[in-house]
């Protein structure tokens, strides 16, 4: 059964961290326990389910490279059943230290499993790049979740990542698949969106989620207030499309 | 005379790259030469200027690393006045093997002091993220631009990107400065929009640039086309406000 996955695309700004955070909540709303793992050093998922500053002490960087057991980083969330392993600021250095590191790749992997098994779940949010920190993030799960924004330079990235993909699951781990494509800012008055969305489909078939997520002003409003979309303003056709795949994904991924 | 410019945001999907393009397309066409250097791996402002693949062969990468001199590096565009050095996608390996090389922040600096003088300007594009491609554009710069998204998240990495800054000005260029940010995907109906753009016009004053990019639908458009959107489509409100940028950029830096 897949139950830890990787939210990643080298593309920025295509809604990885609002996807992380408010598939989660949606995961946690219908009953699951998850946990968030925000690797990105911009922090962004942490802000979006409202930790402070003072509570990031001991995070994802504390864990990959302080010595600190994962058990000791994670912090609950305003959500049930939803808890986060924040990203300190220390975590912006990381990059160069793994460089030189004993067993680089695998770090995360390693400082996860002890914690793992405790959650239904796991979603890493992923910084725009596919770096070192990325890289521990596709060796450390089963499968990784690409939000893809429908516009033109995101879809060019798409088959450099599935090569570095196909190059982590030959070197690193066997076990990791694409497992879906989501479809981010959708556009319906746009063309341009649905010639991607097609153009996605066409090539990734079944693996593309149906649920698109519609571009909606409330989604980007909500981290302002330390909120997920779902907790904002869960009746917007933003916090609508993020229950929808909630739903899709346990459909995918729980039954199995 | 600021010459060099940097275009950065840690933050992912701002318009680094959309800035780049159009306001080097605004300043040829206002009669500067101007070189645009594609330091971001995903190569998008390679693409968005029409640059095939075969002609990437020689790019950043192989100016960094490769022993290619700058000049070797250079290609036209379709634009008169407007040059590119492309990304080649060796670049995506850069950033681990800068790490141990030598003068590793210095080495973009010292390849491009052969060719920066050809030129009016020069605009360098970096990936999201403050890593050593993007060190290595602070170190080689006279200021930086930073494209500004008038969202949530993108307001909460300015302060962190201001530190950054402010600890290479120490370190390694003291003639660095935060020369202008860019307010980009401005969206009149959007209060966040608005509330963002008084928030920064509140923190730096008259660094923020008077034009505000619109978010128009055409602007995305353009690189699926291999064109800047003021040769795509130069009537649109995205054209218009990159020729009014790029006014108010001679304004403020040619004059001086
Ligand atoms: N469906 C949506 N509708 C409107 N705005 C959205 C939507 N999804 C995300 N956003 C906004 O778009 C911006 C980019 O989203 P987000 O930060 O989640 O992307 P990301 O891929 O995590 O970015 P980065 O690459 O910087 O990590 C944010 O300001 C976010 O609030
Ligand atoms: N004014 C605008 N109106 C509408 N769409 C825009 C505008 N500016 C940029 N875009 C689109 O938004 C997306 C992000 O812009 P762009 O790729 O230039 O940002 P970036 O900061 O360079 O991203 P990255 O962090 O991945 O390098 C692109 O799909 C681009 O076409
Ligand atoms: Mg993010
Ligand atoms: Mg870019």
């Amino acid at each position: 059964k897949l139950r830890t996955f990787a939210l990643v695309n080298q593309k920025g700004g295509v809604g990885k961290t609002t996807t992380a955070v408010n598939l989660g909540t949606a995961l946690a709303a219908m009953g699951r326990t998850a946990l968030i793992v925000d690797l990105d050093p911009q922090g962004n998922a942490s802000t979006g389910l409202g930790v402070e500053r003072g509570q990031r002490a001991r995070g994802t960087y504390e864990m990959l490279l302080g010595g600190v057991s994962a058990g000791d980083t994670v912090v609950p969330t305003a959500i049930p059943r939803l808890s986060i392993v924040p990203a300190s600021v220390d975590l912006a250095g990381a990059e160069i230290e793994l460089v030189n590191a004993d067993r680089r790749e695998h770090r995360l992997n390693e400082a996860l499993s002890s914690i793992a098994g405790k959650y239904d779940y796991v979603l890493i949010d992923c910084p725009p790049s596919l770096n070192l920190l990325t890289l521990n993030a596709l060796v450390a799960v089963d499968a990784l979740l690409v939000p893809l924004q429908t516009e033109f330079y995101a879809l060019e990235g798409l088959s450099n990542l599935v090569q570095t993909v196909e190059r982590v699951k030959r070197s690193f781990n066997p076990r990791l698949e694409l497992a879906g494509i989501i479809l981010t800012m959708f556009d319906r008055r746009n063309s341009l969106s649905e010639a991607v969305s097609q153009d996605v489909r066409a090539h990734f078939a079944d693996r593309v989620f149906e649920t698109m997520i519609p571009r909606n002003v409330r989604v980007s409003e909500a981290p302002s207030h330390g909120l997920p979309v779902l907790i904002y303003d869960h009746r917007c056709l933003g916090a609508q499309a993020y229950i929808q795949l909630g739903a899709e994904f346990l459909r995918r991924f729980d039954g199995v």
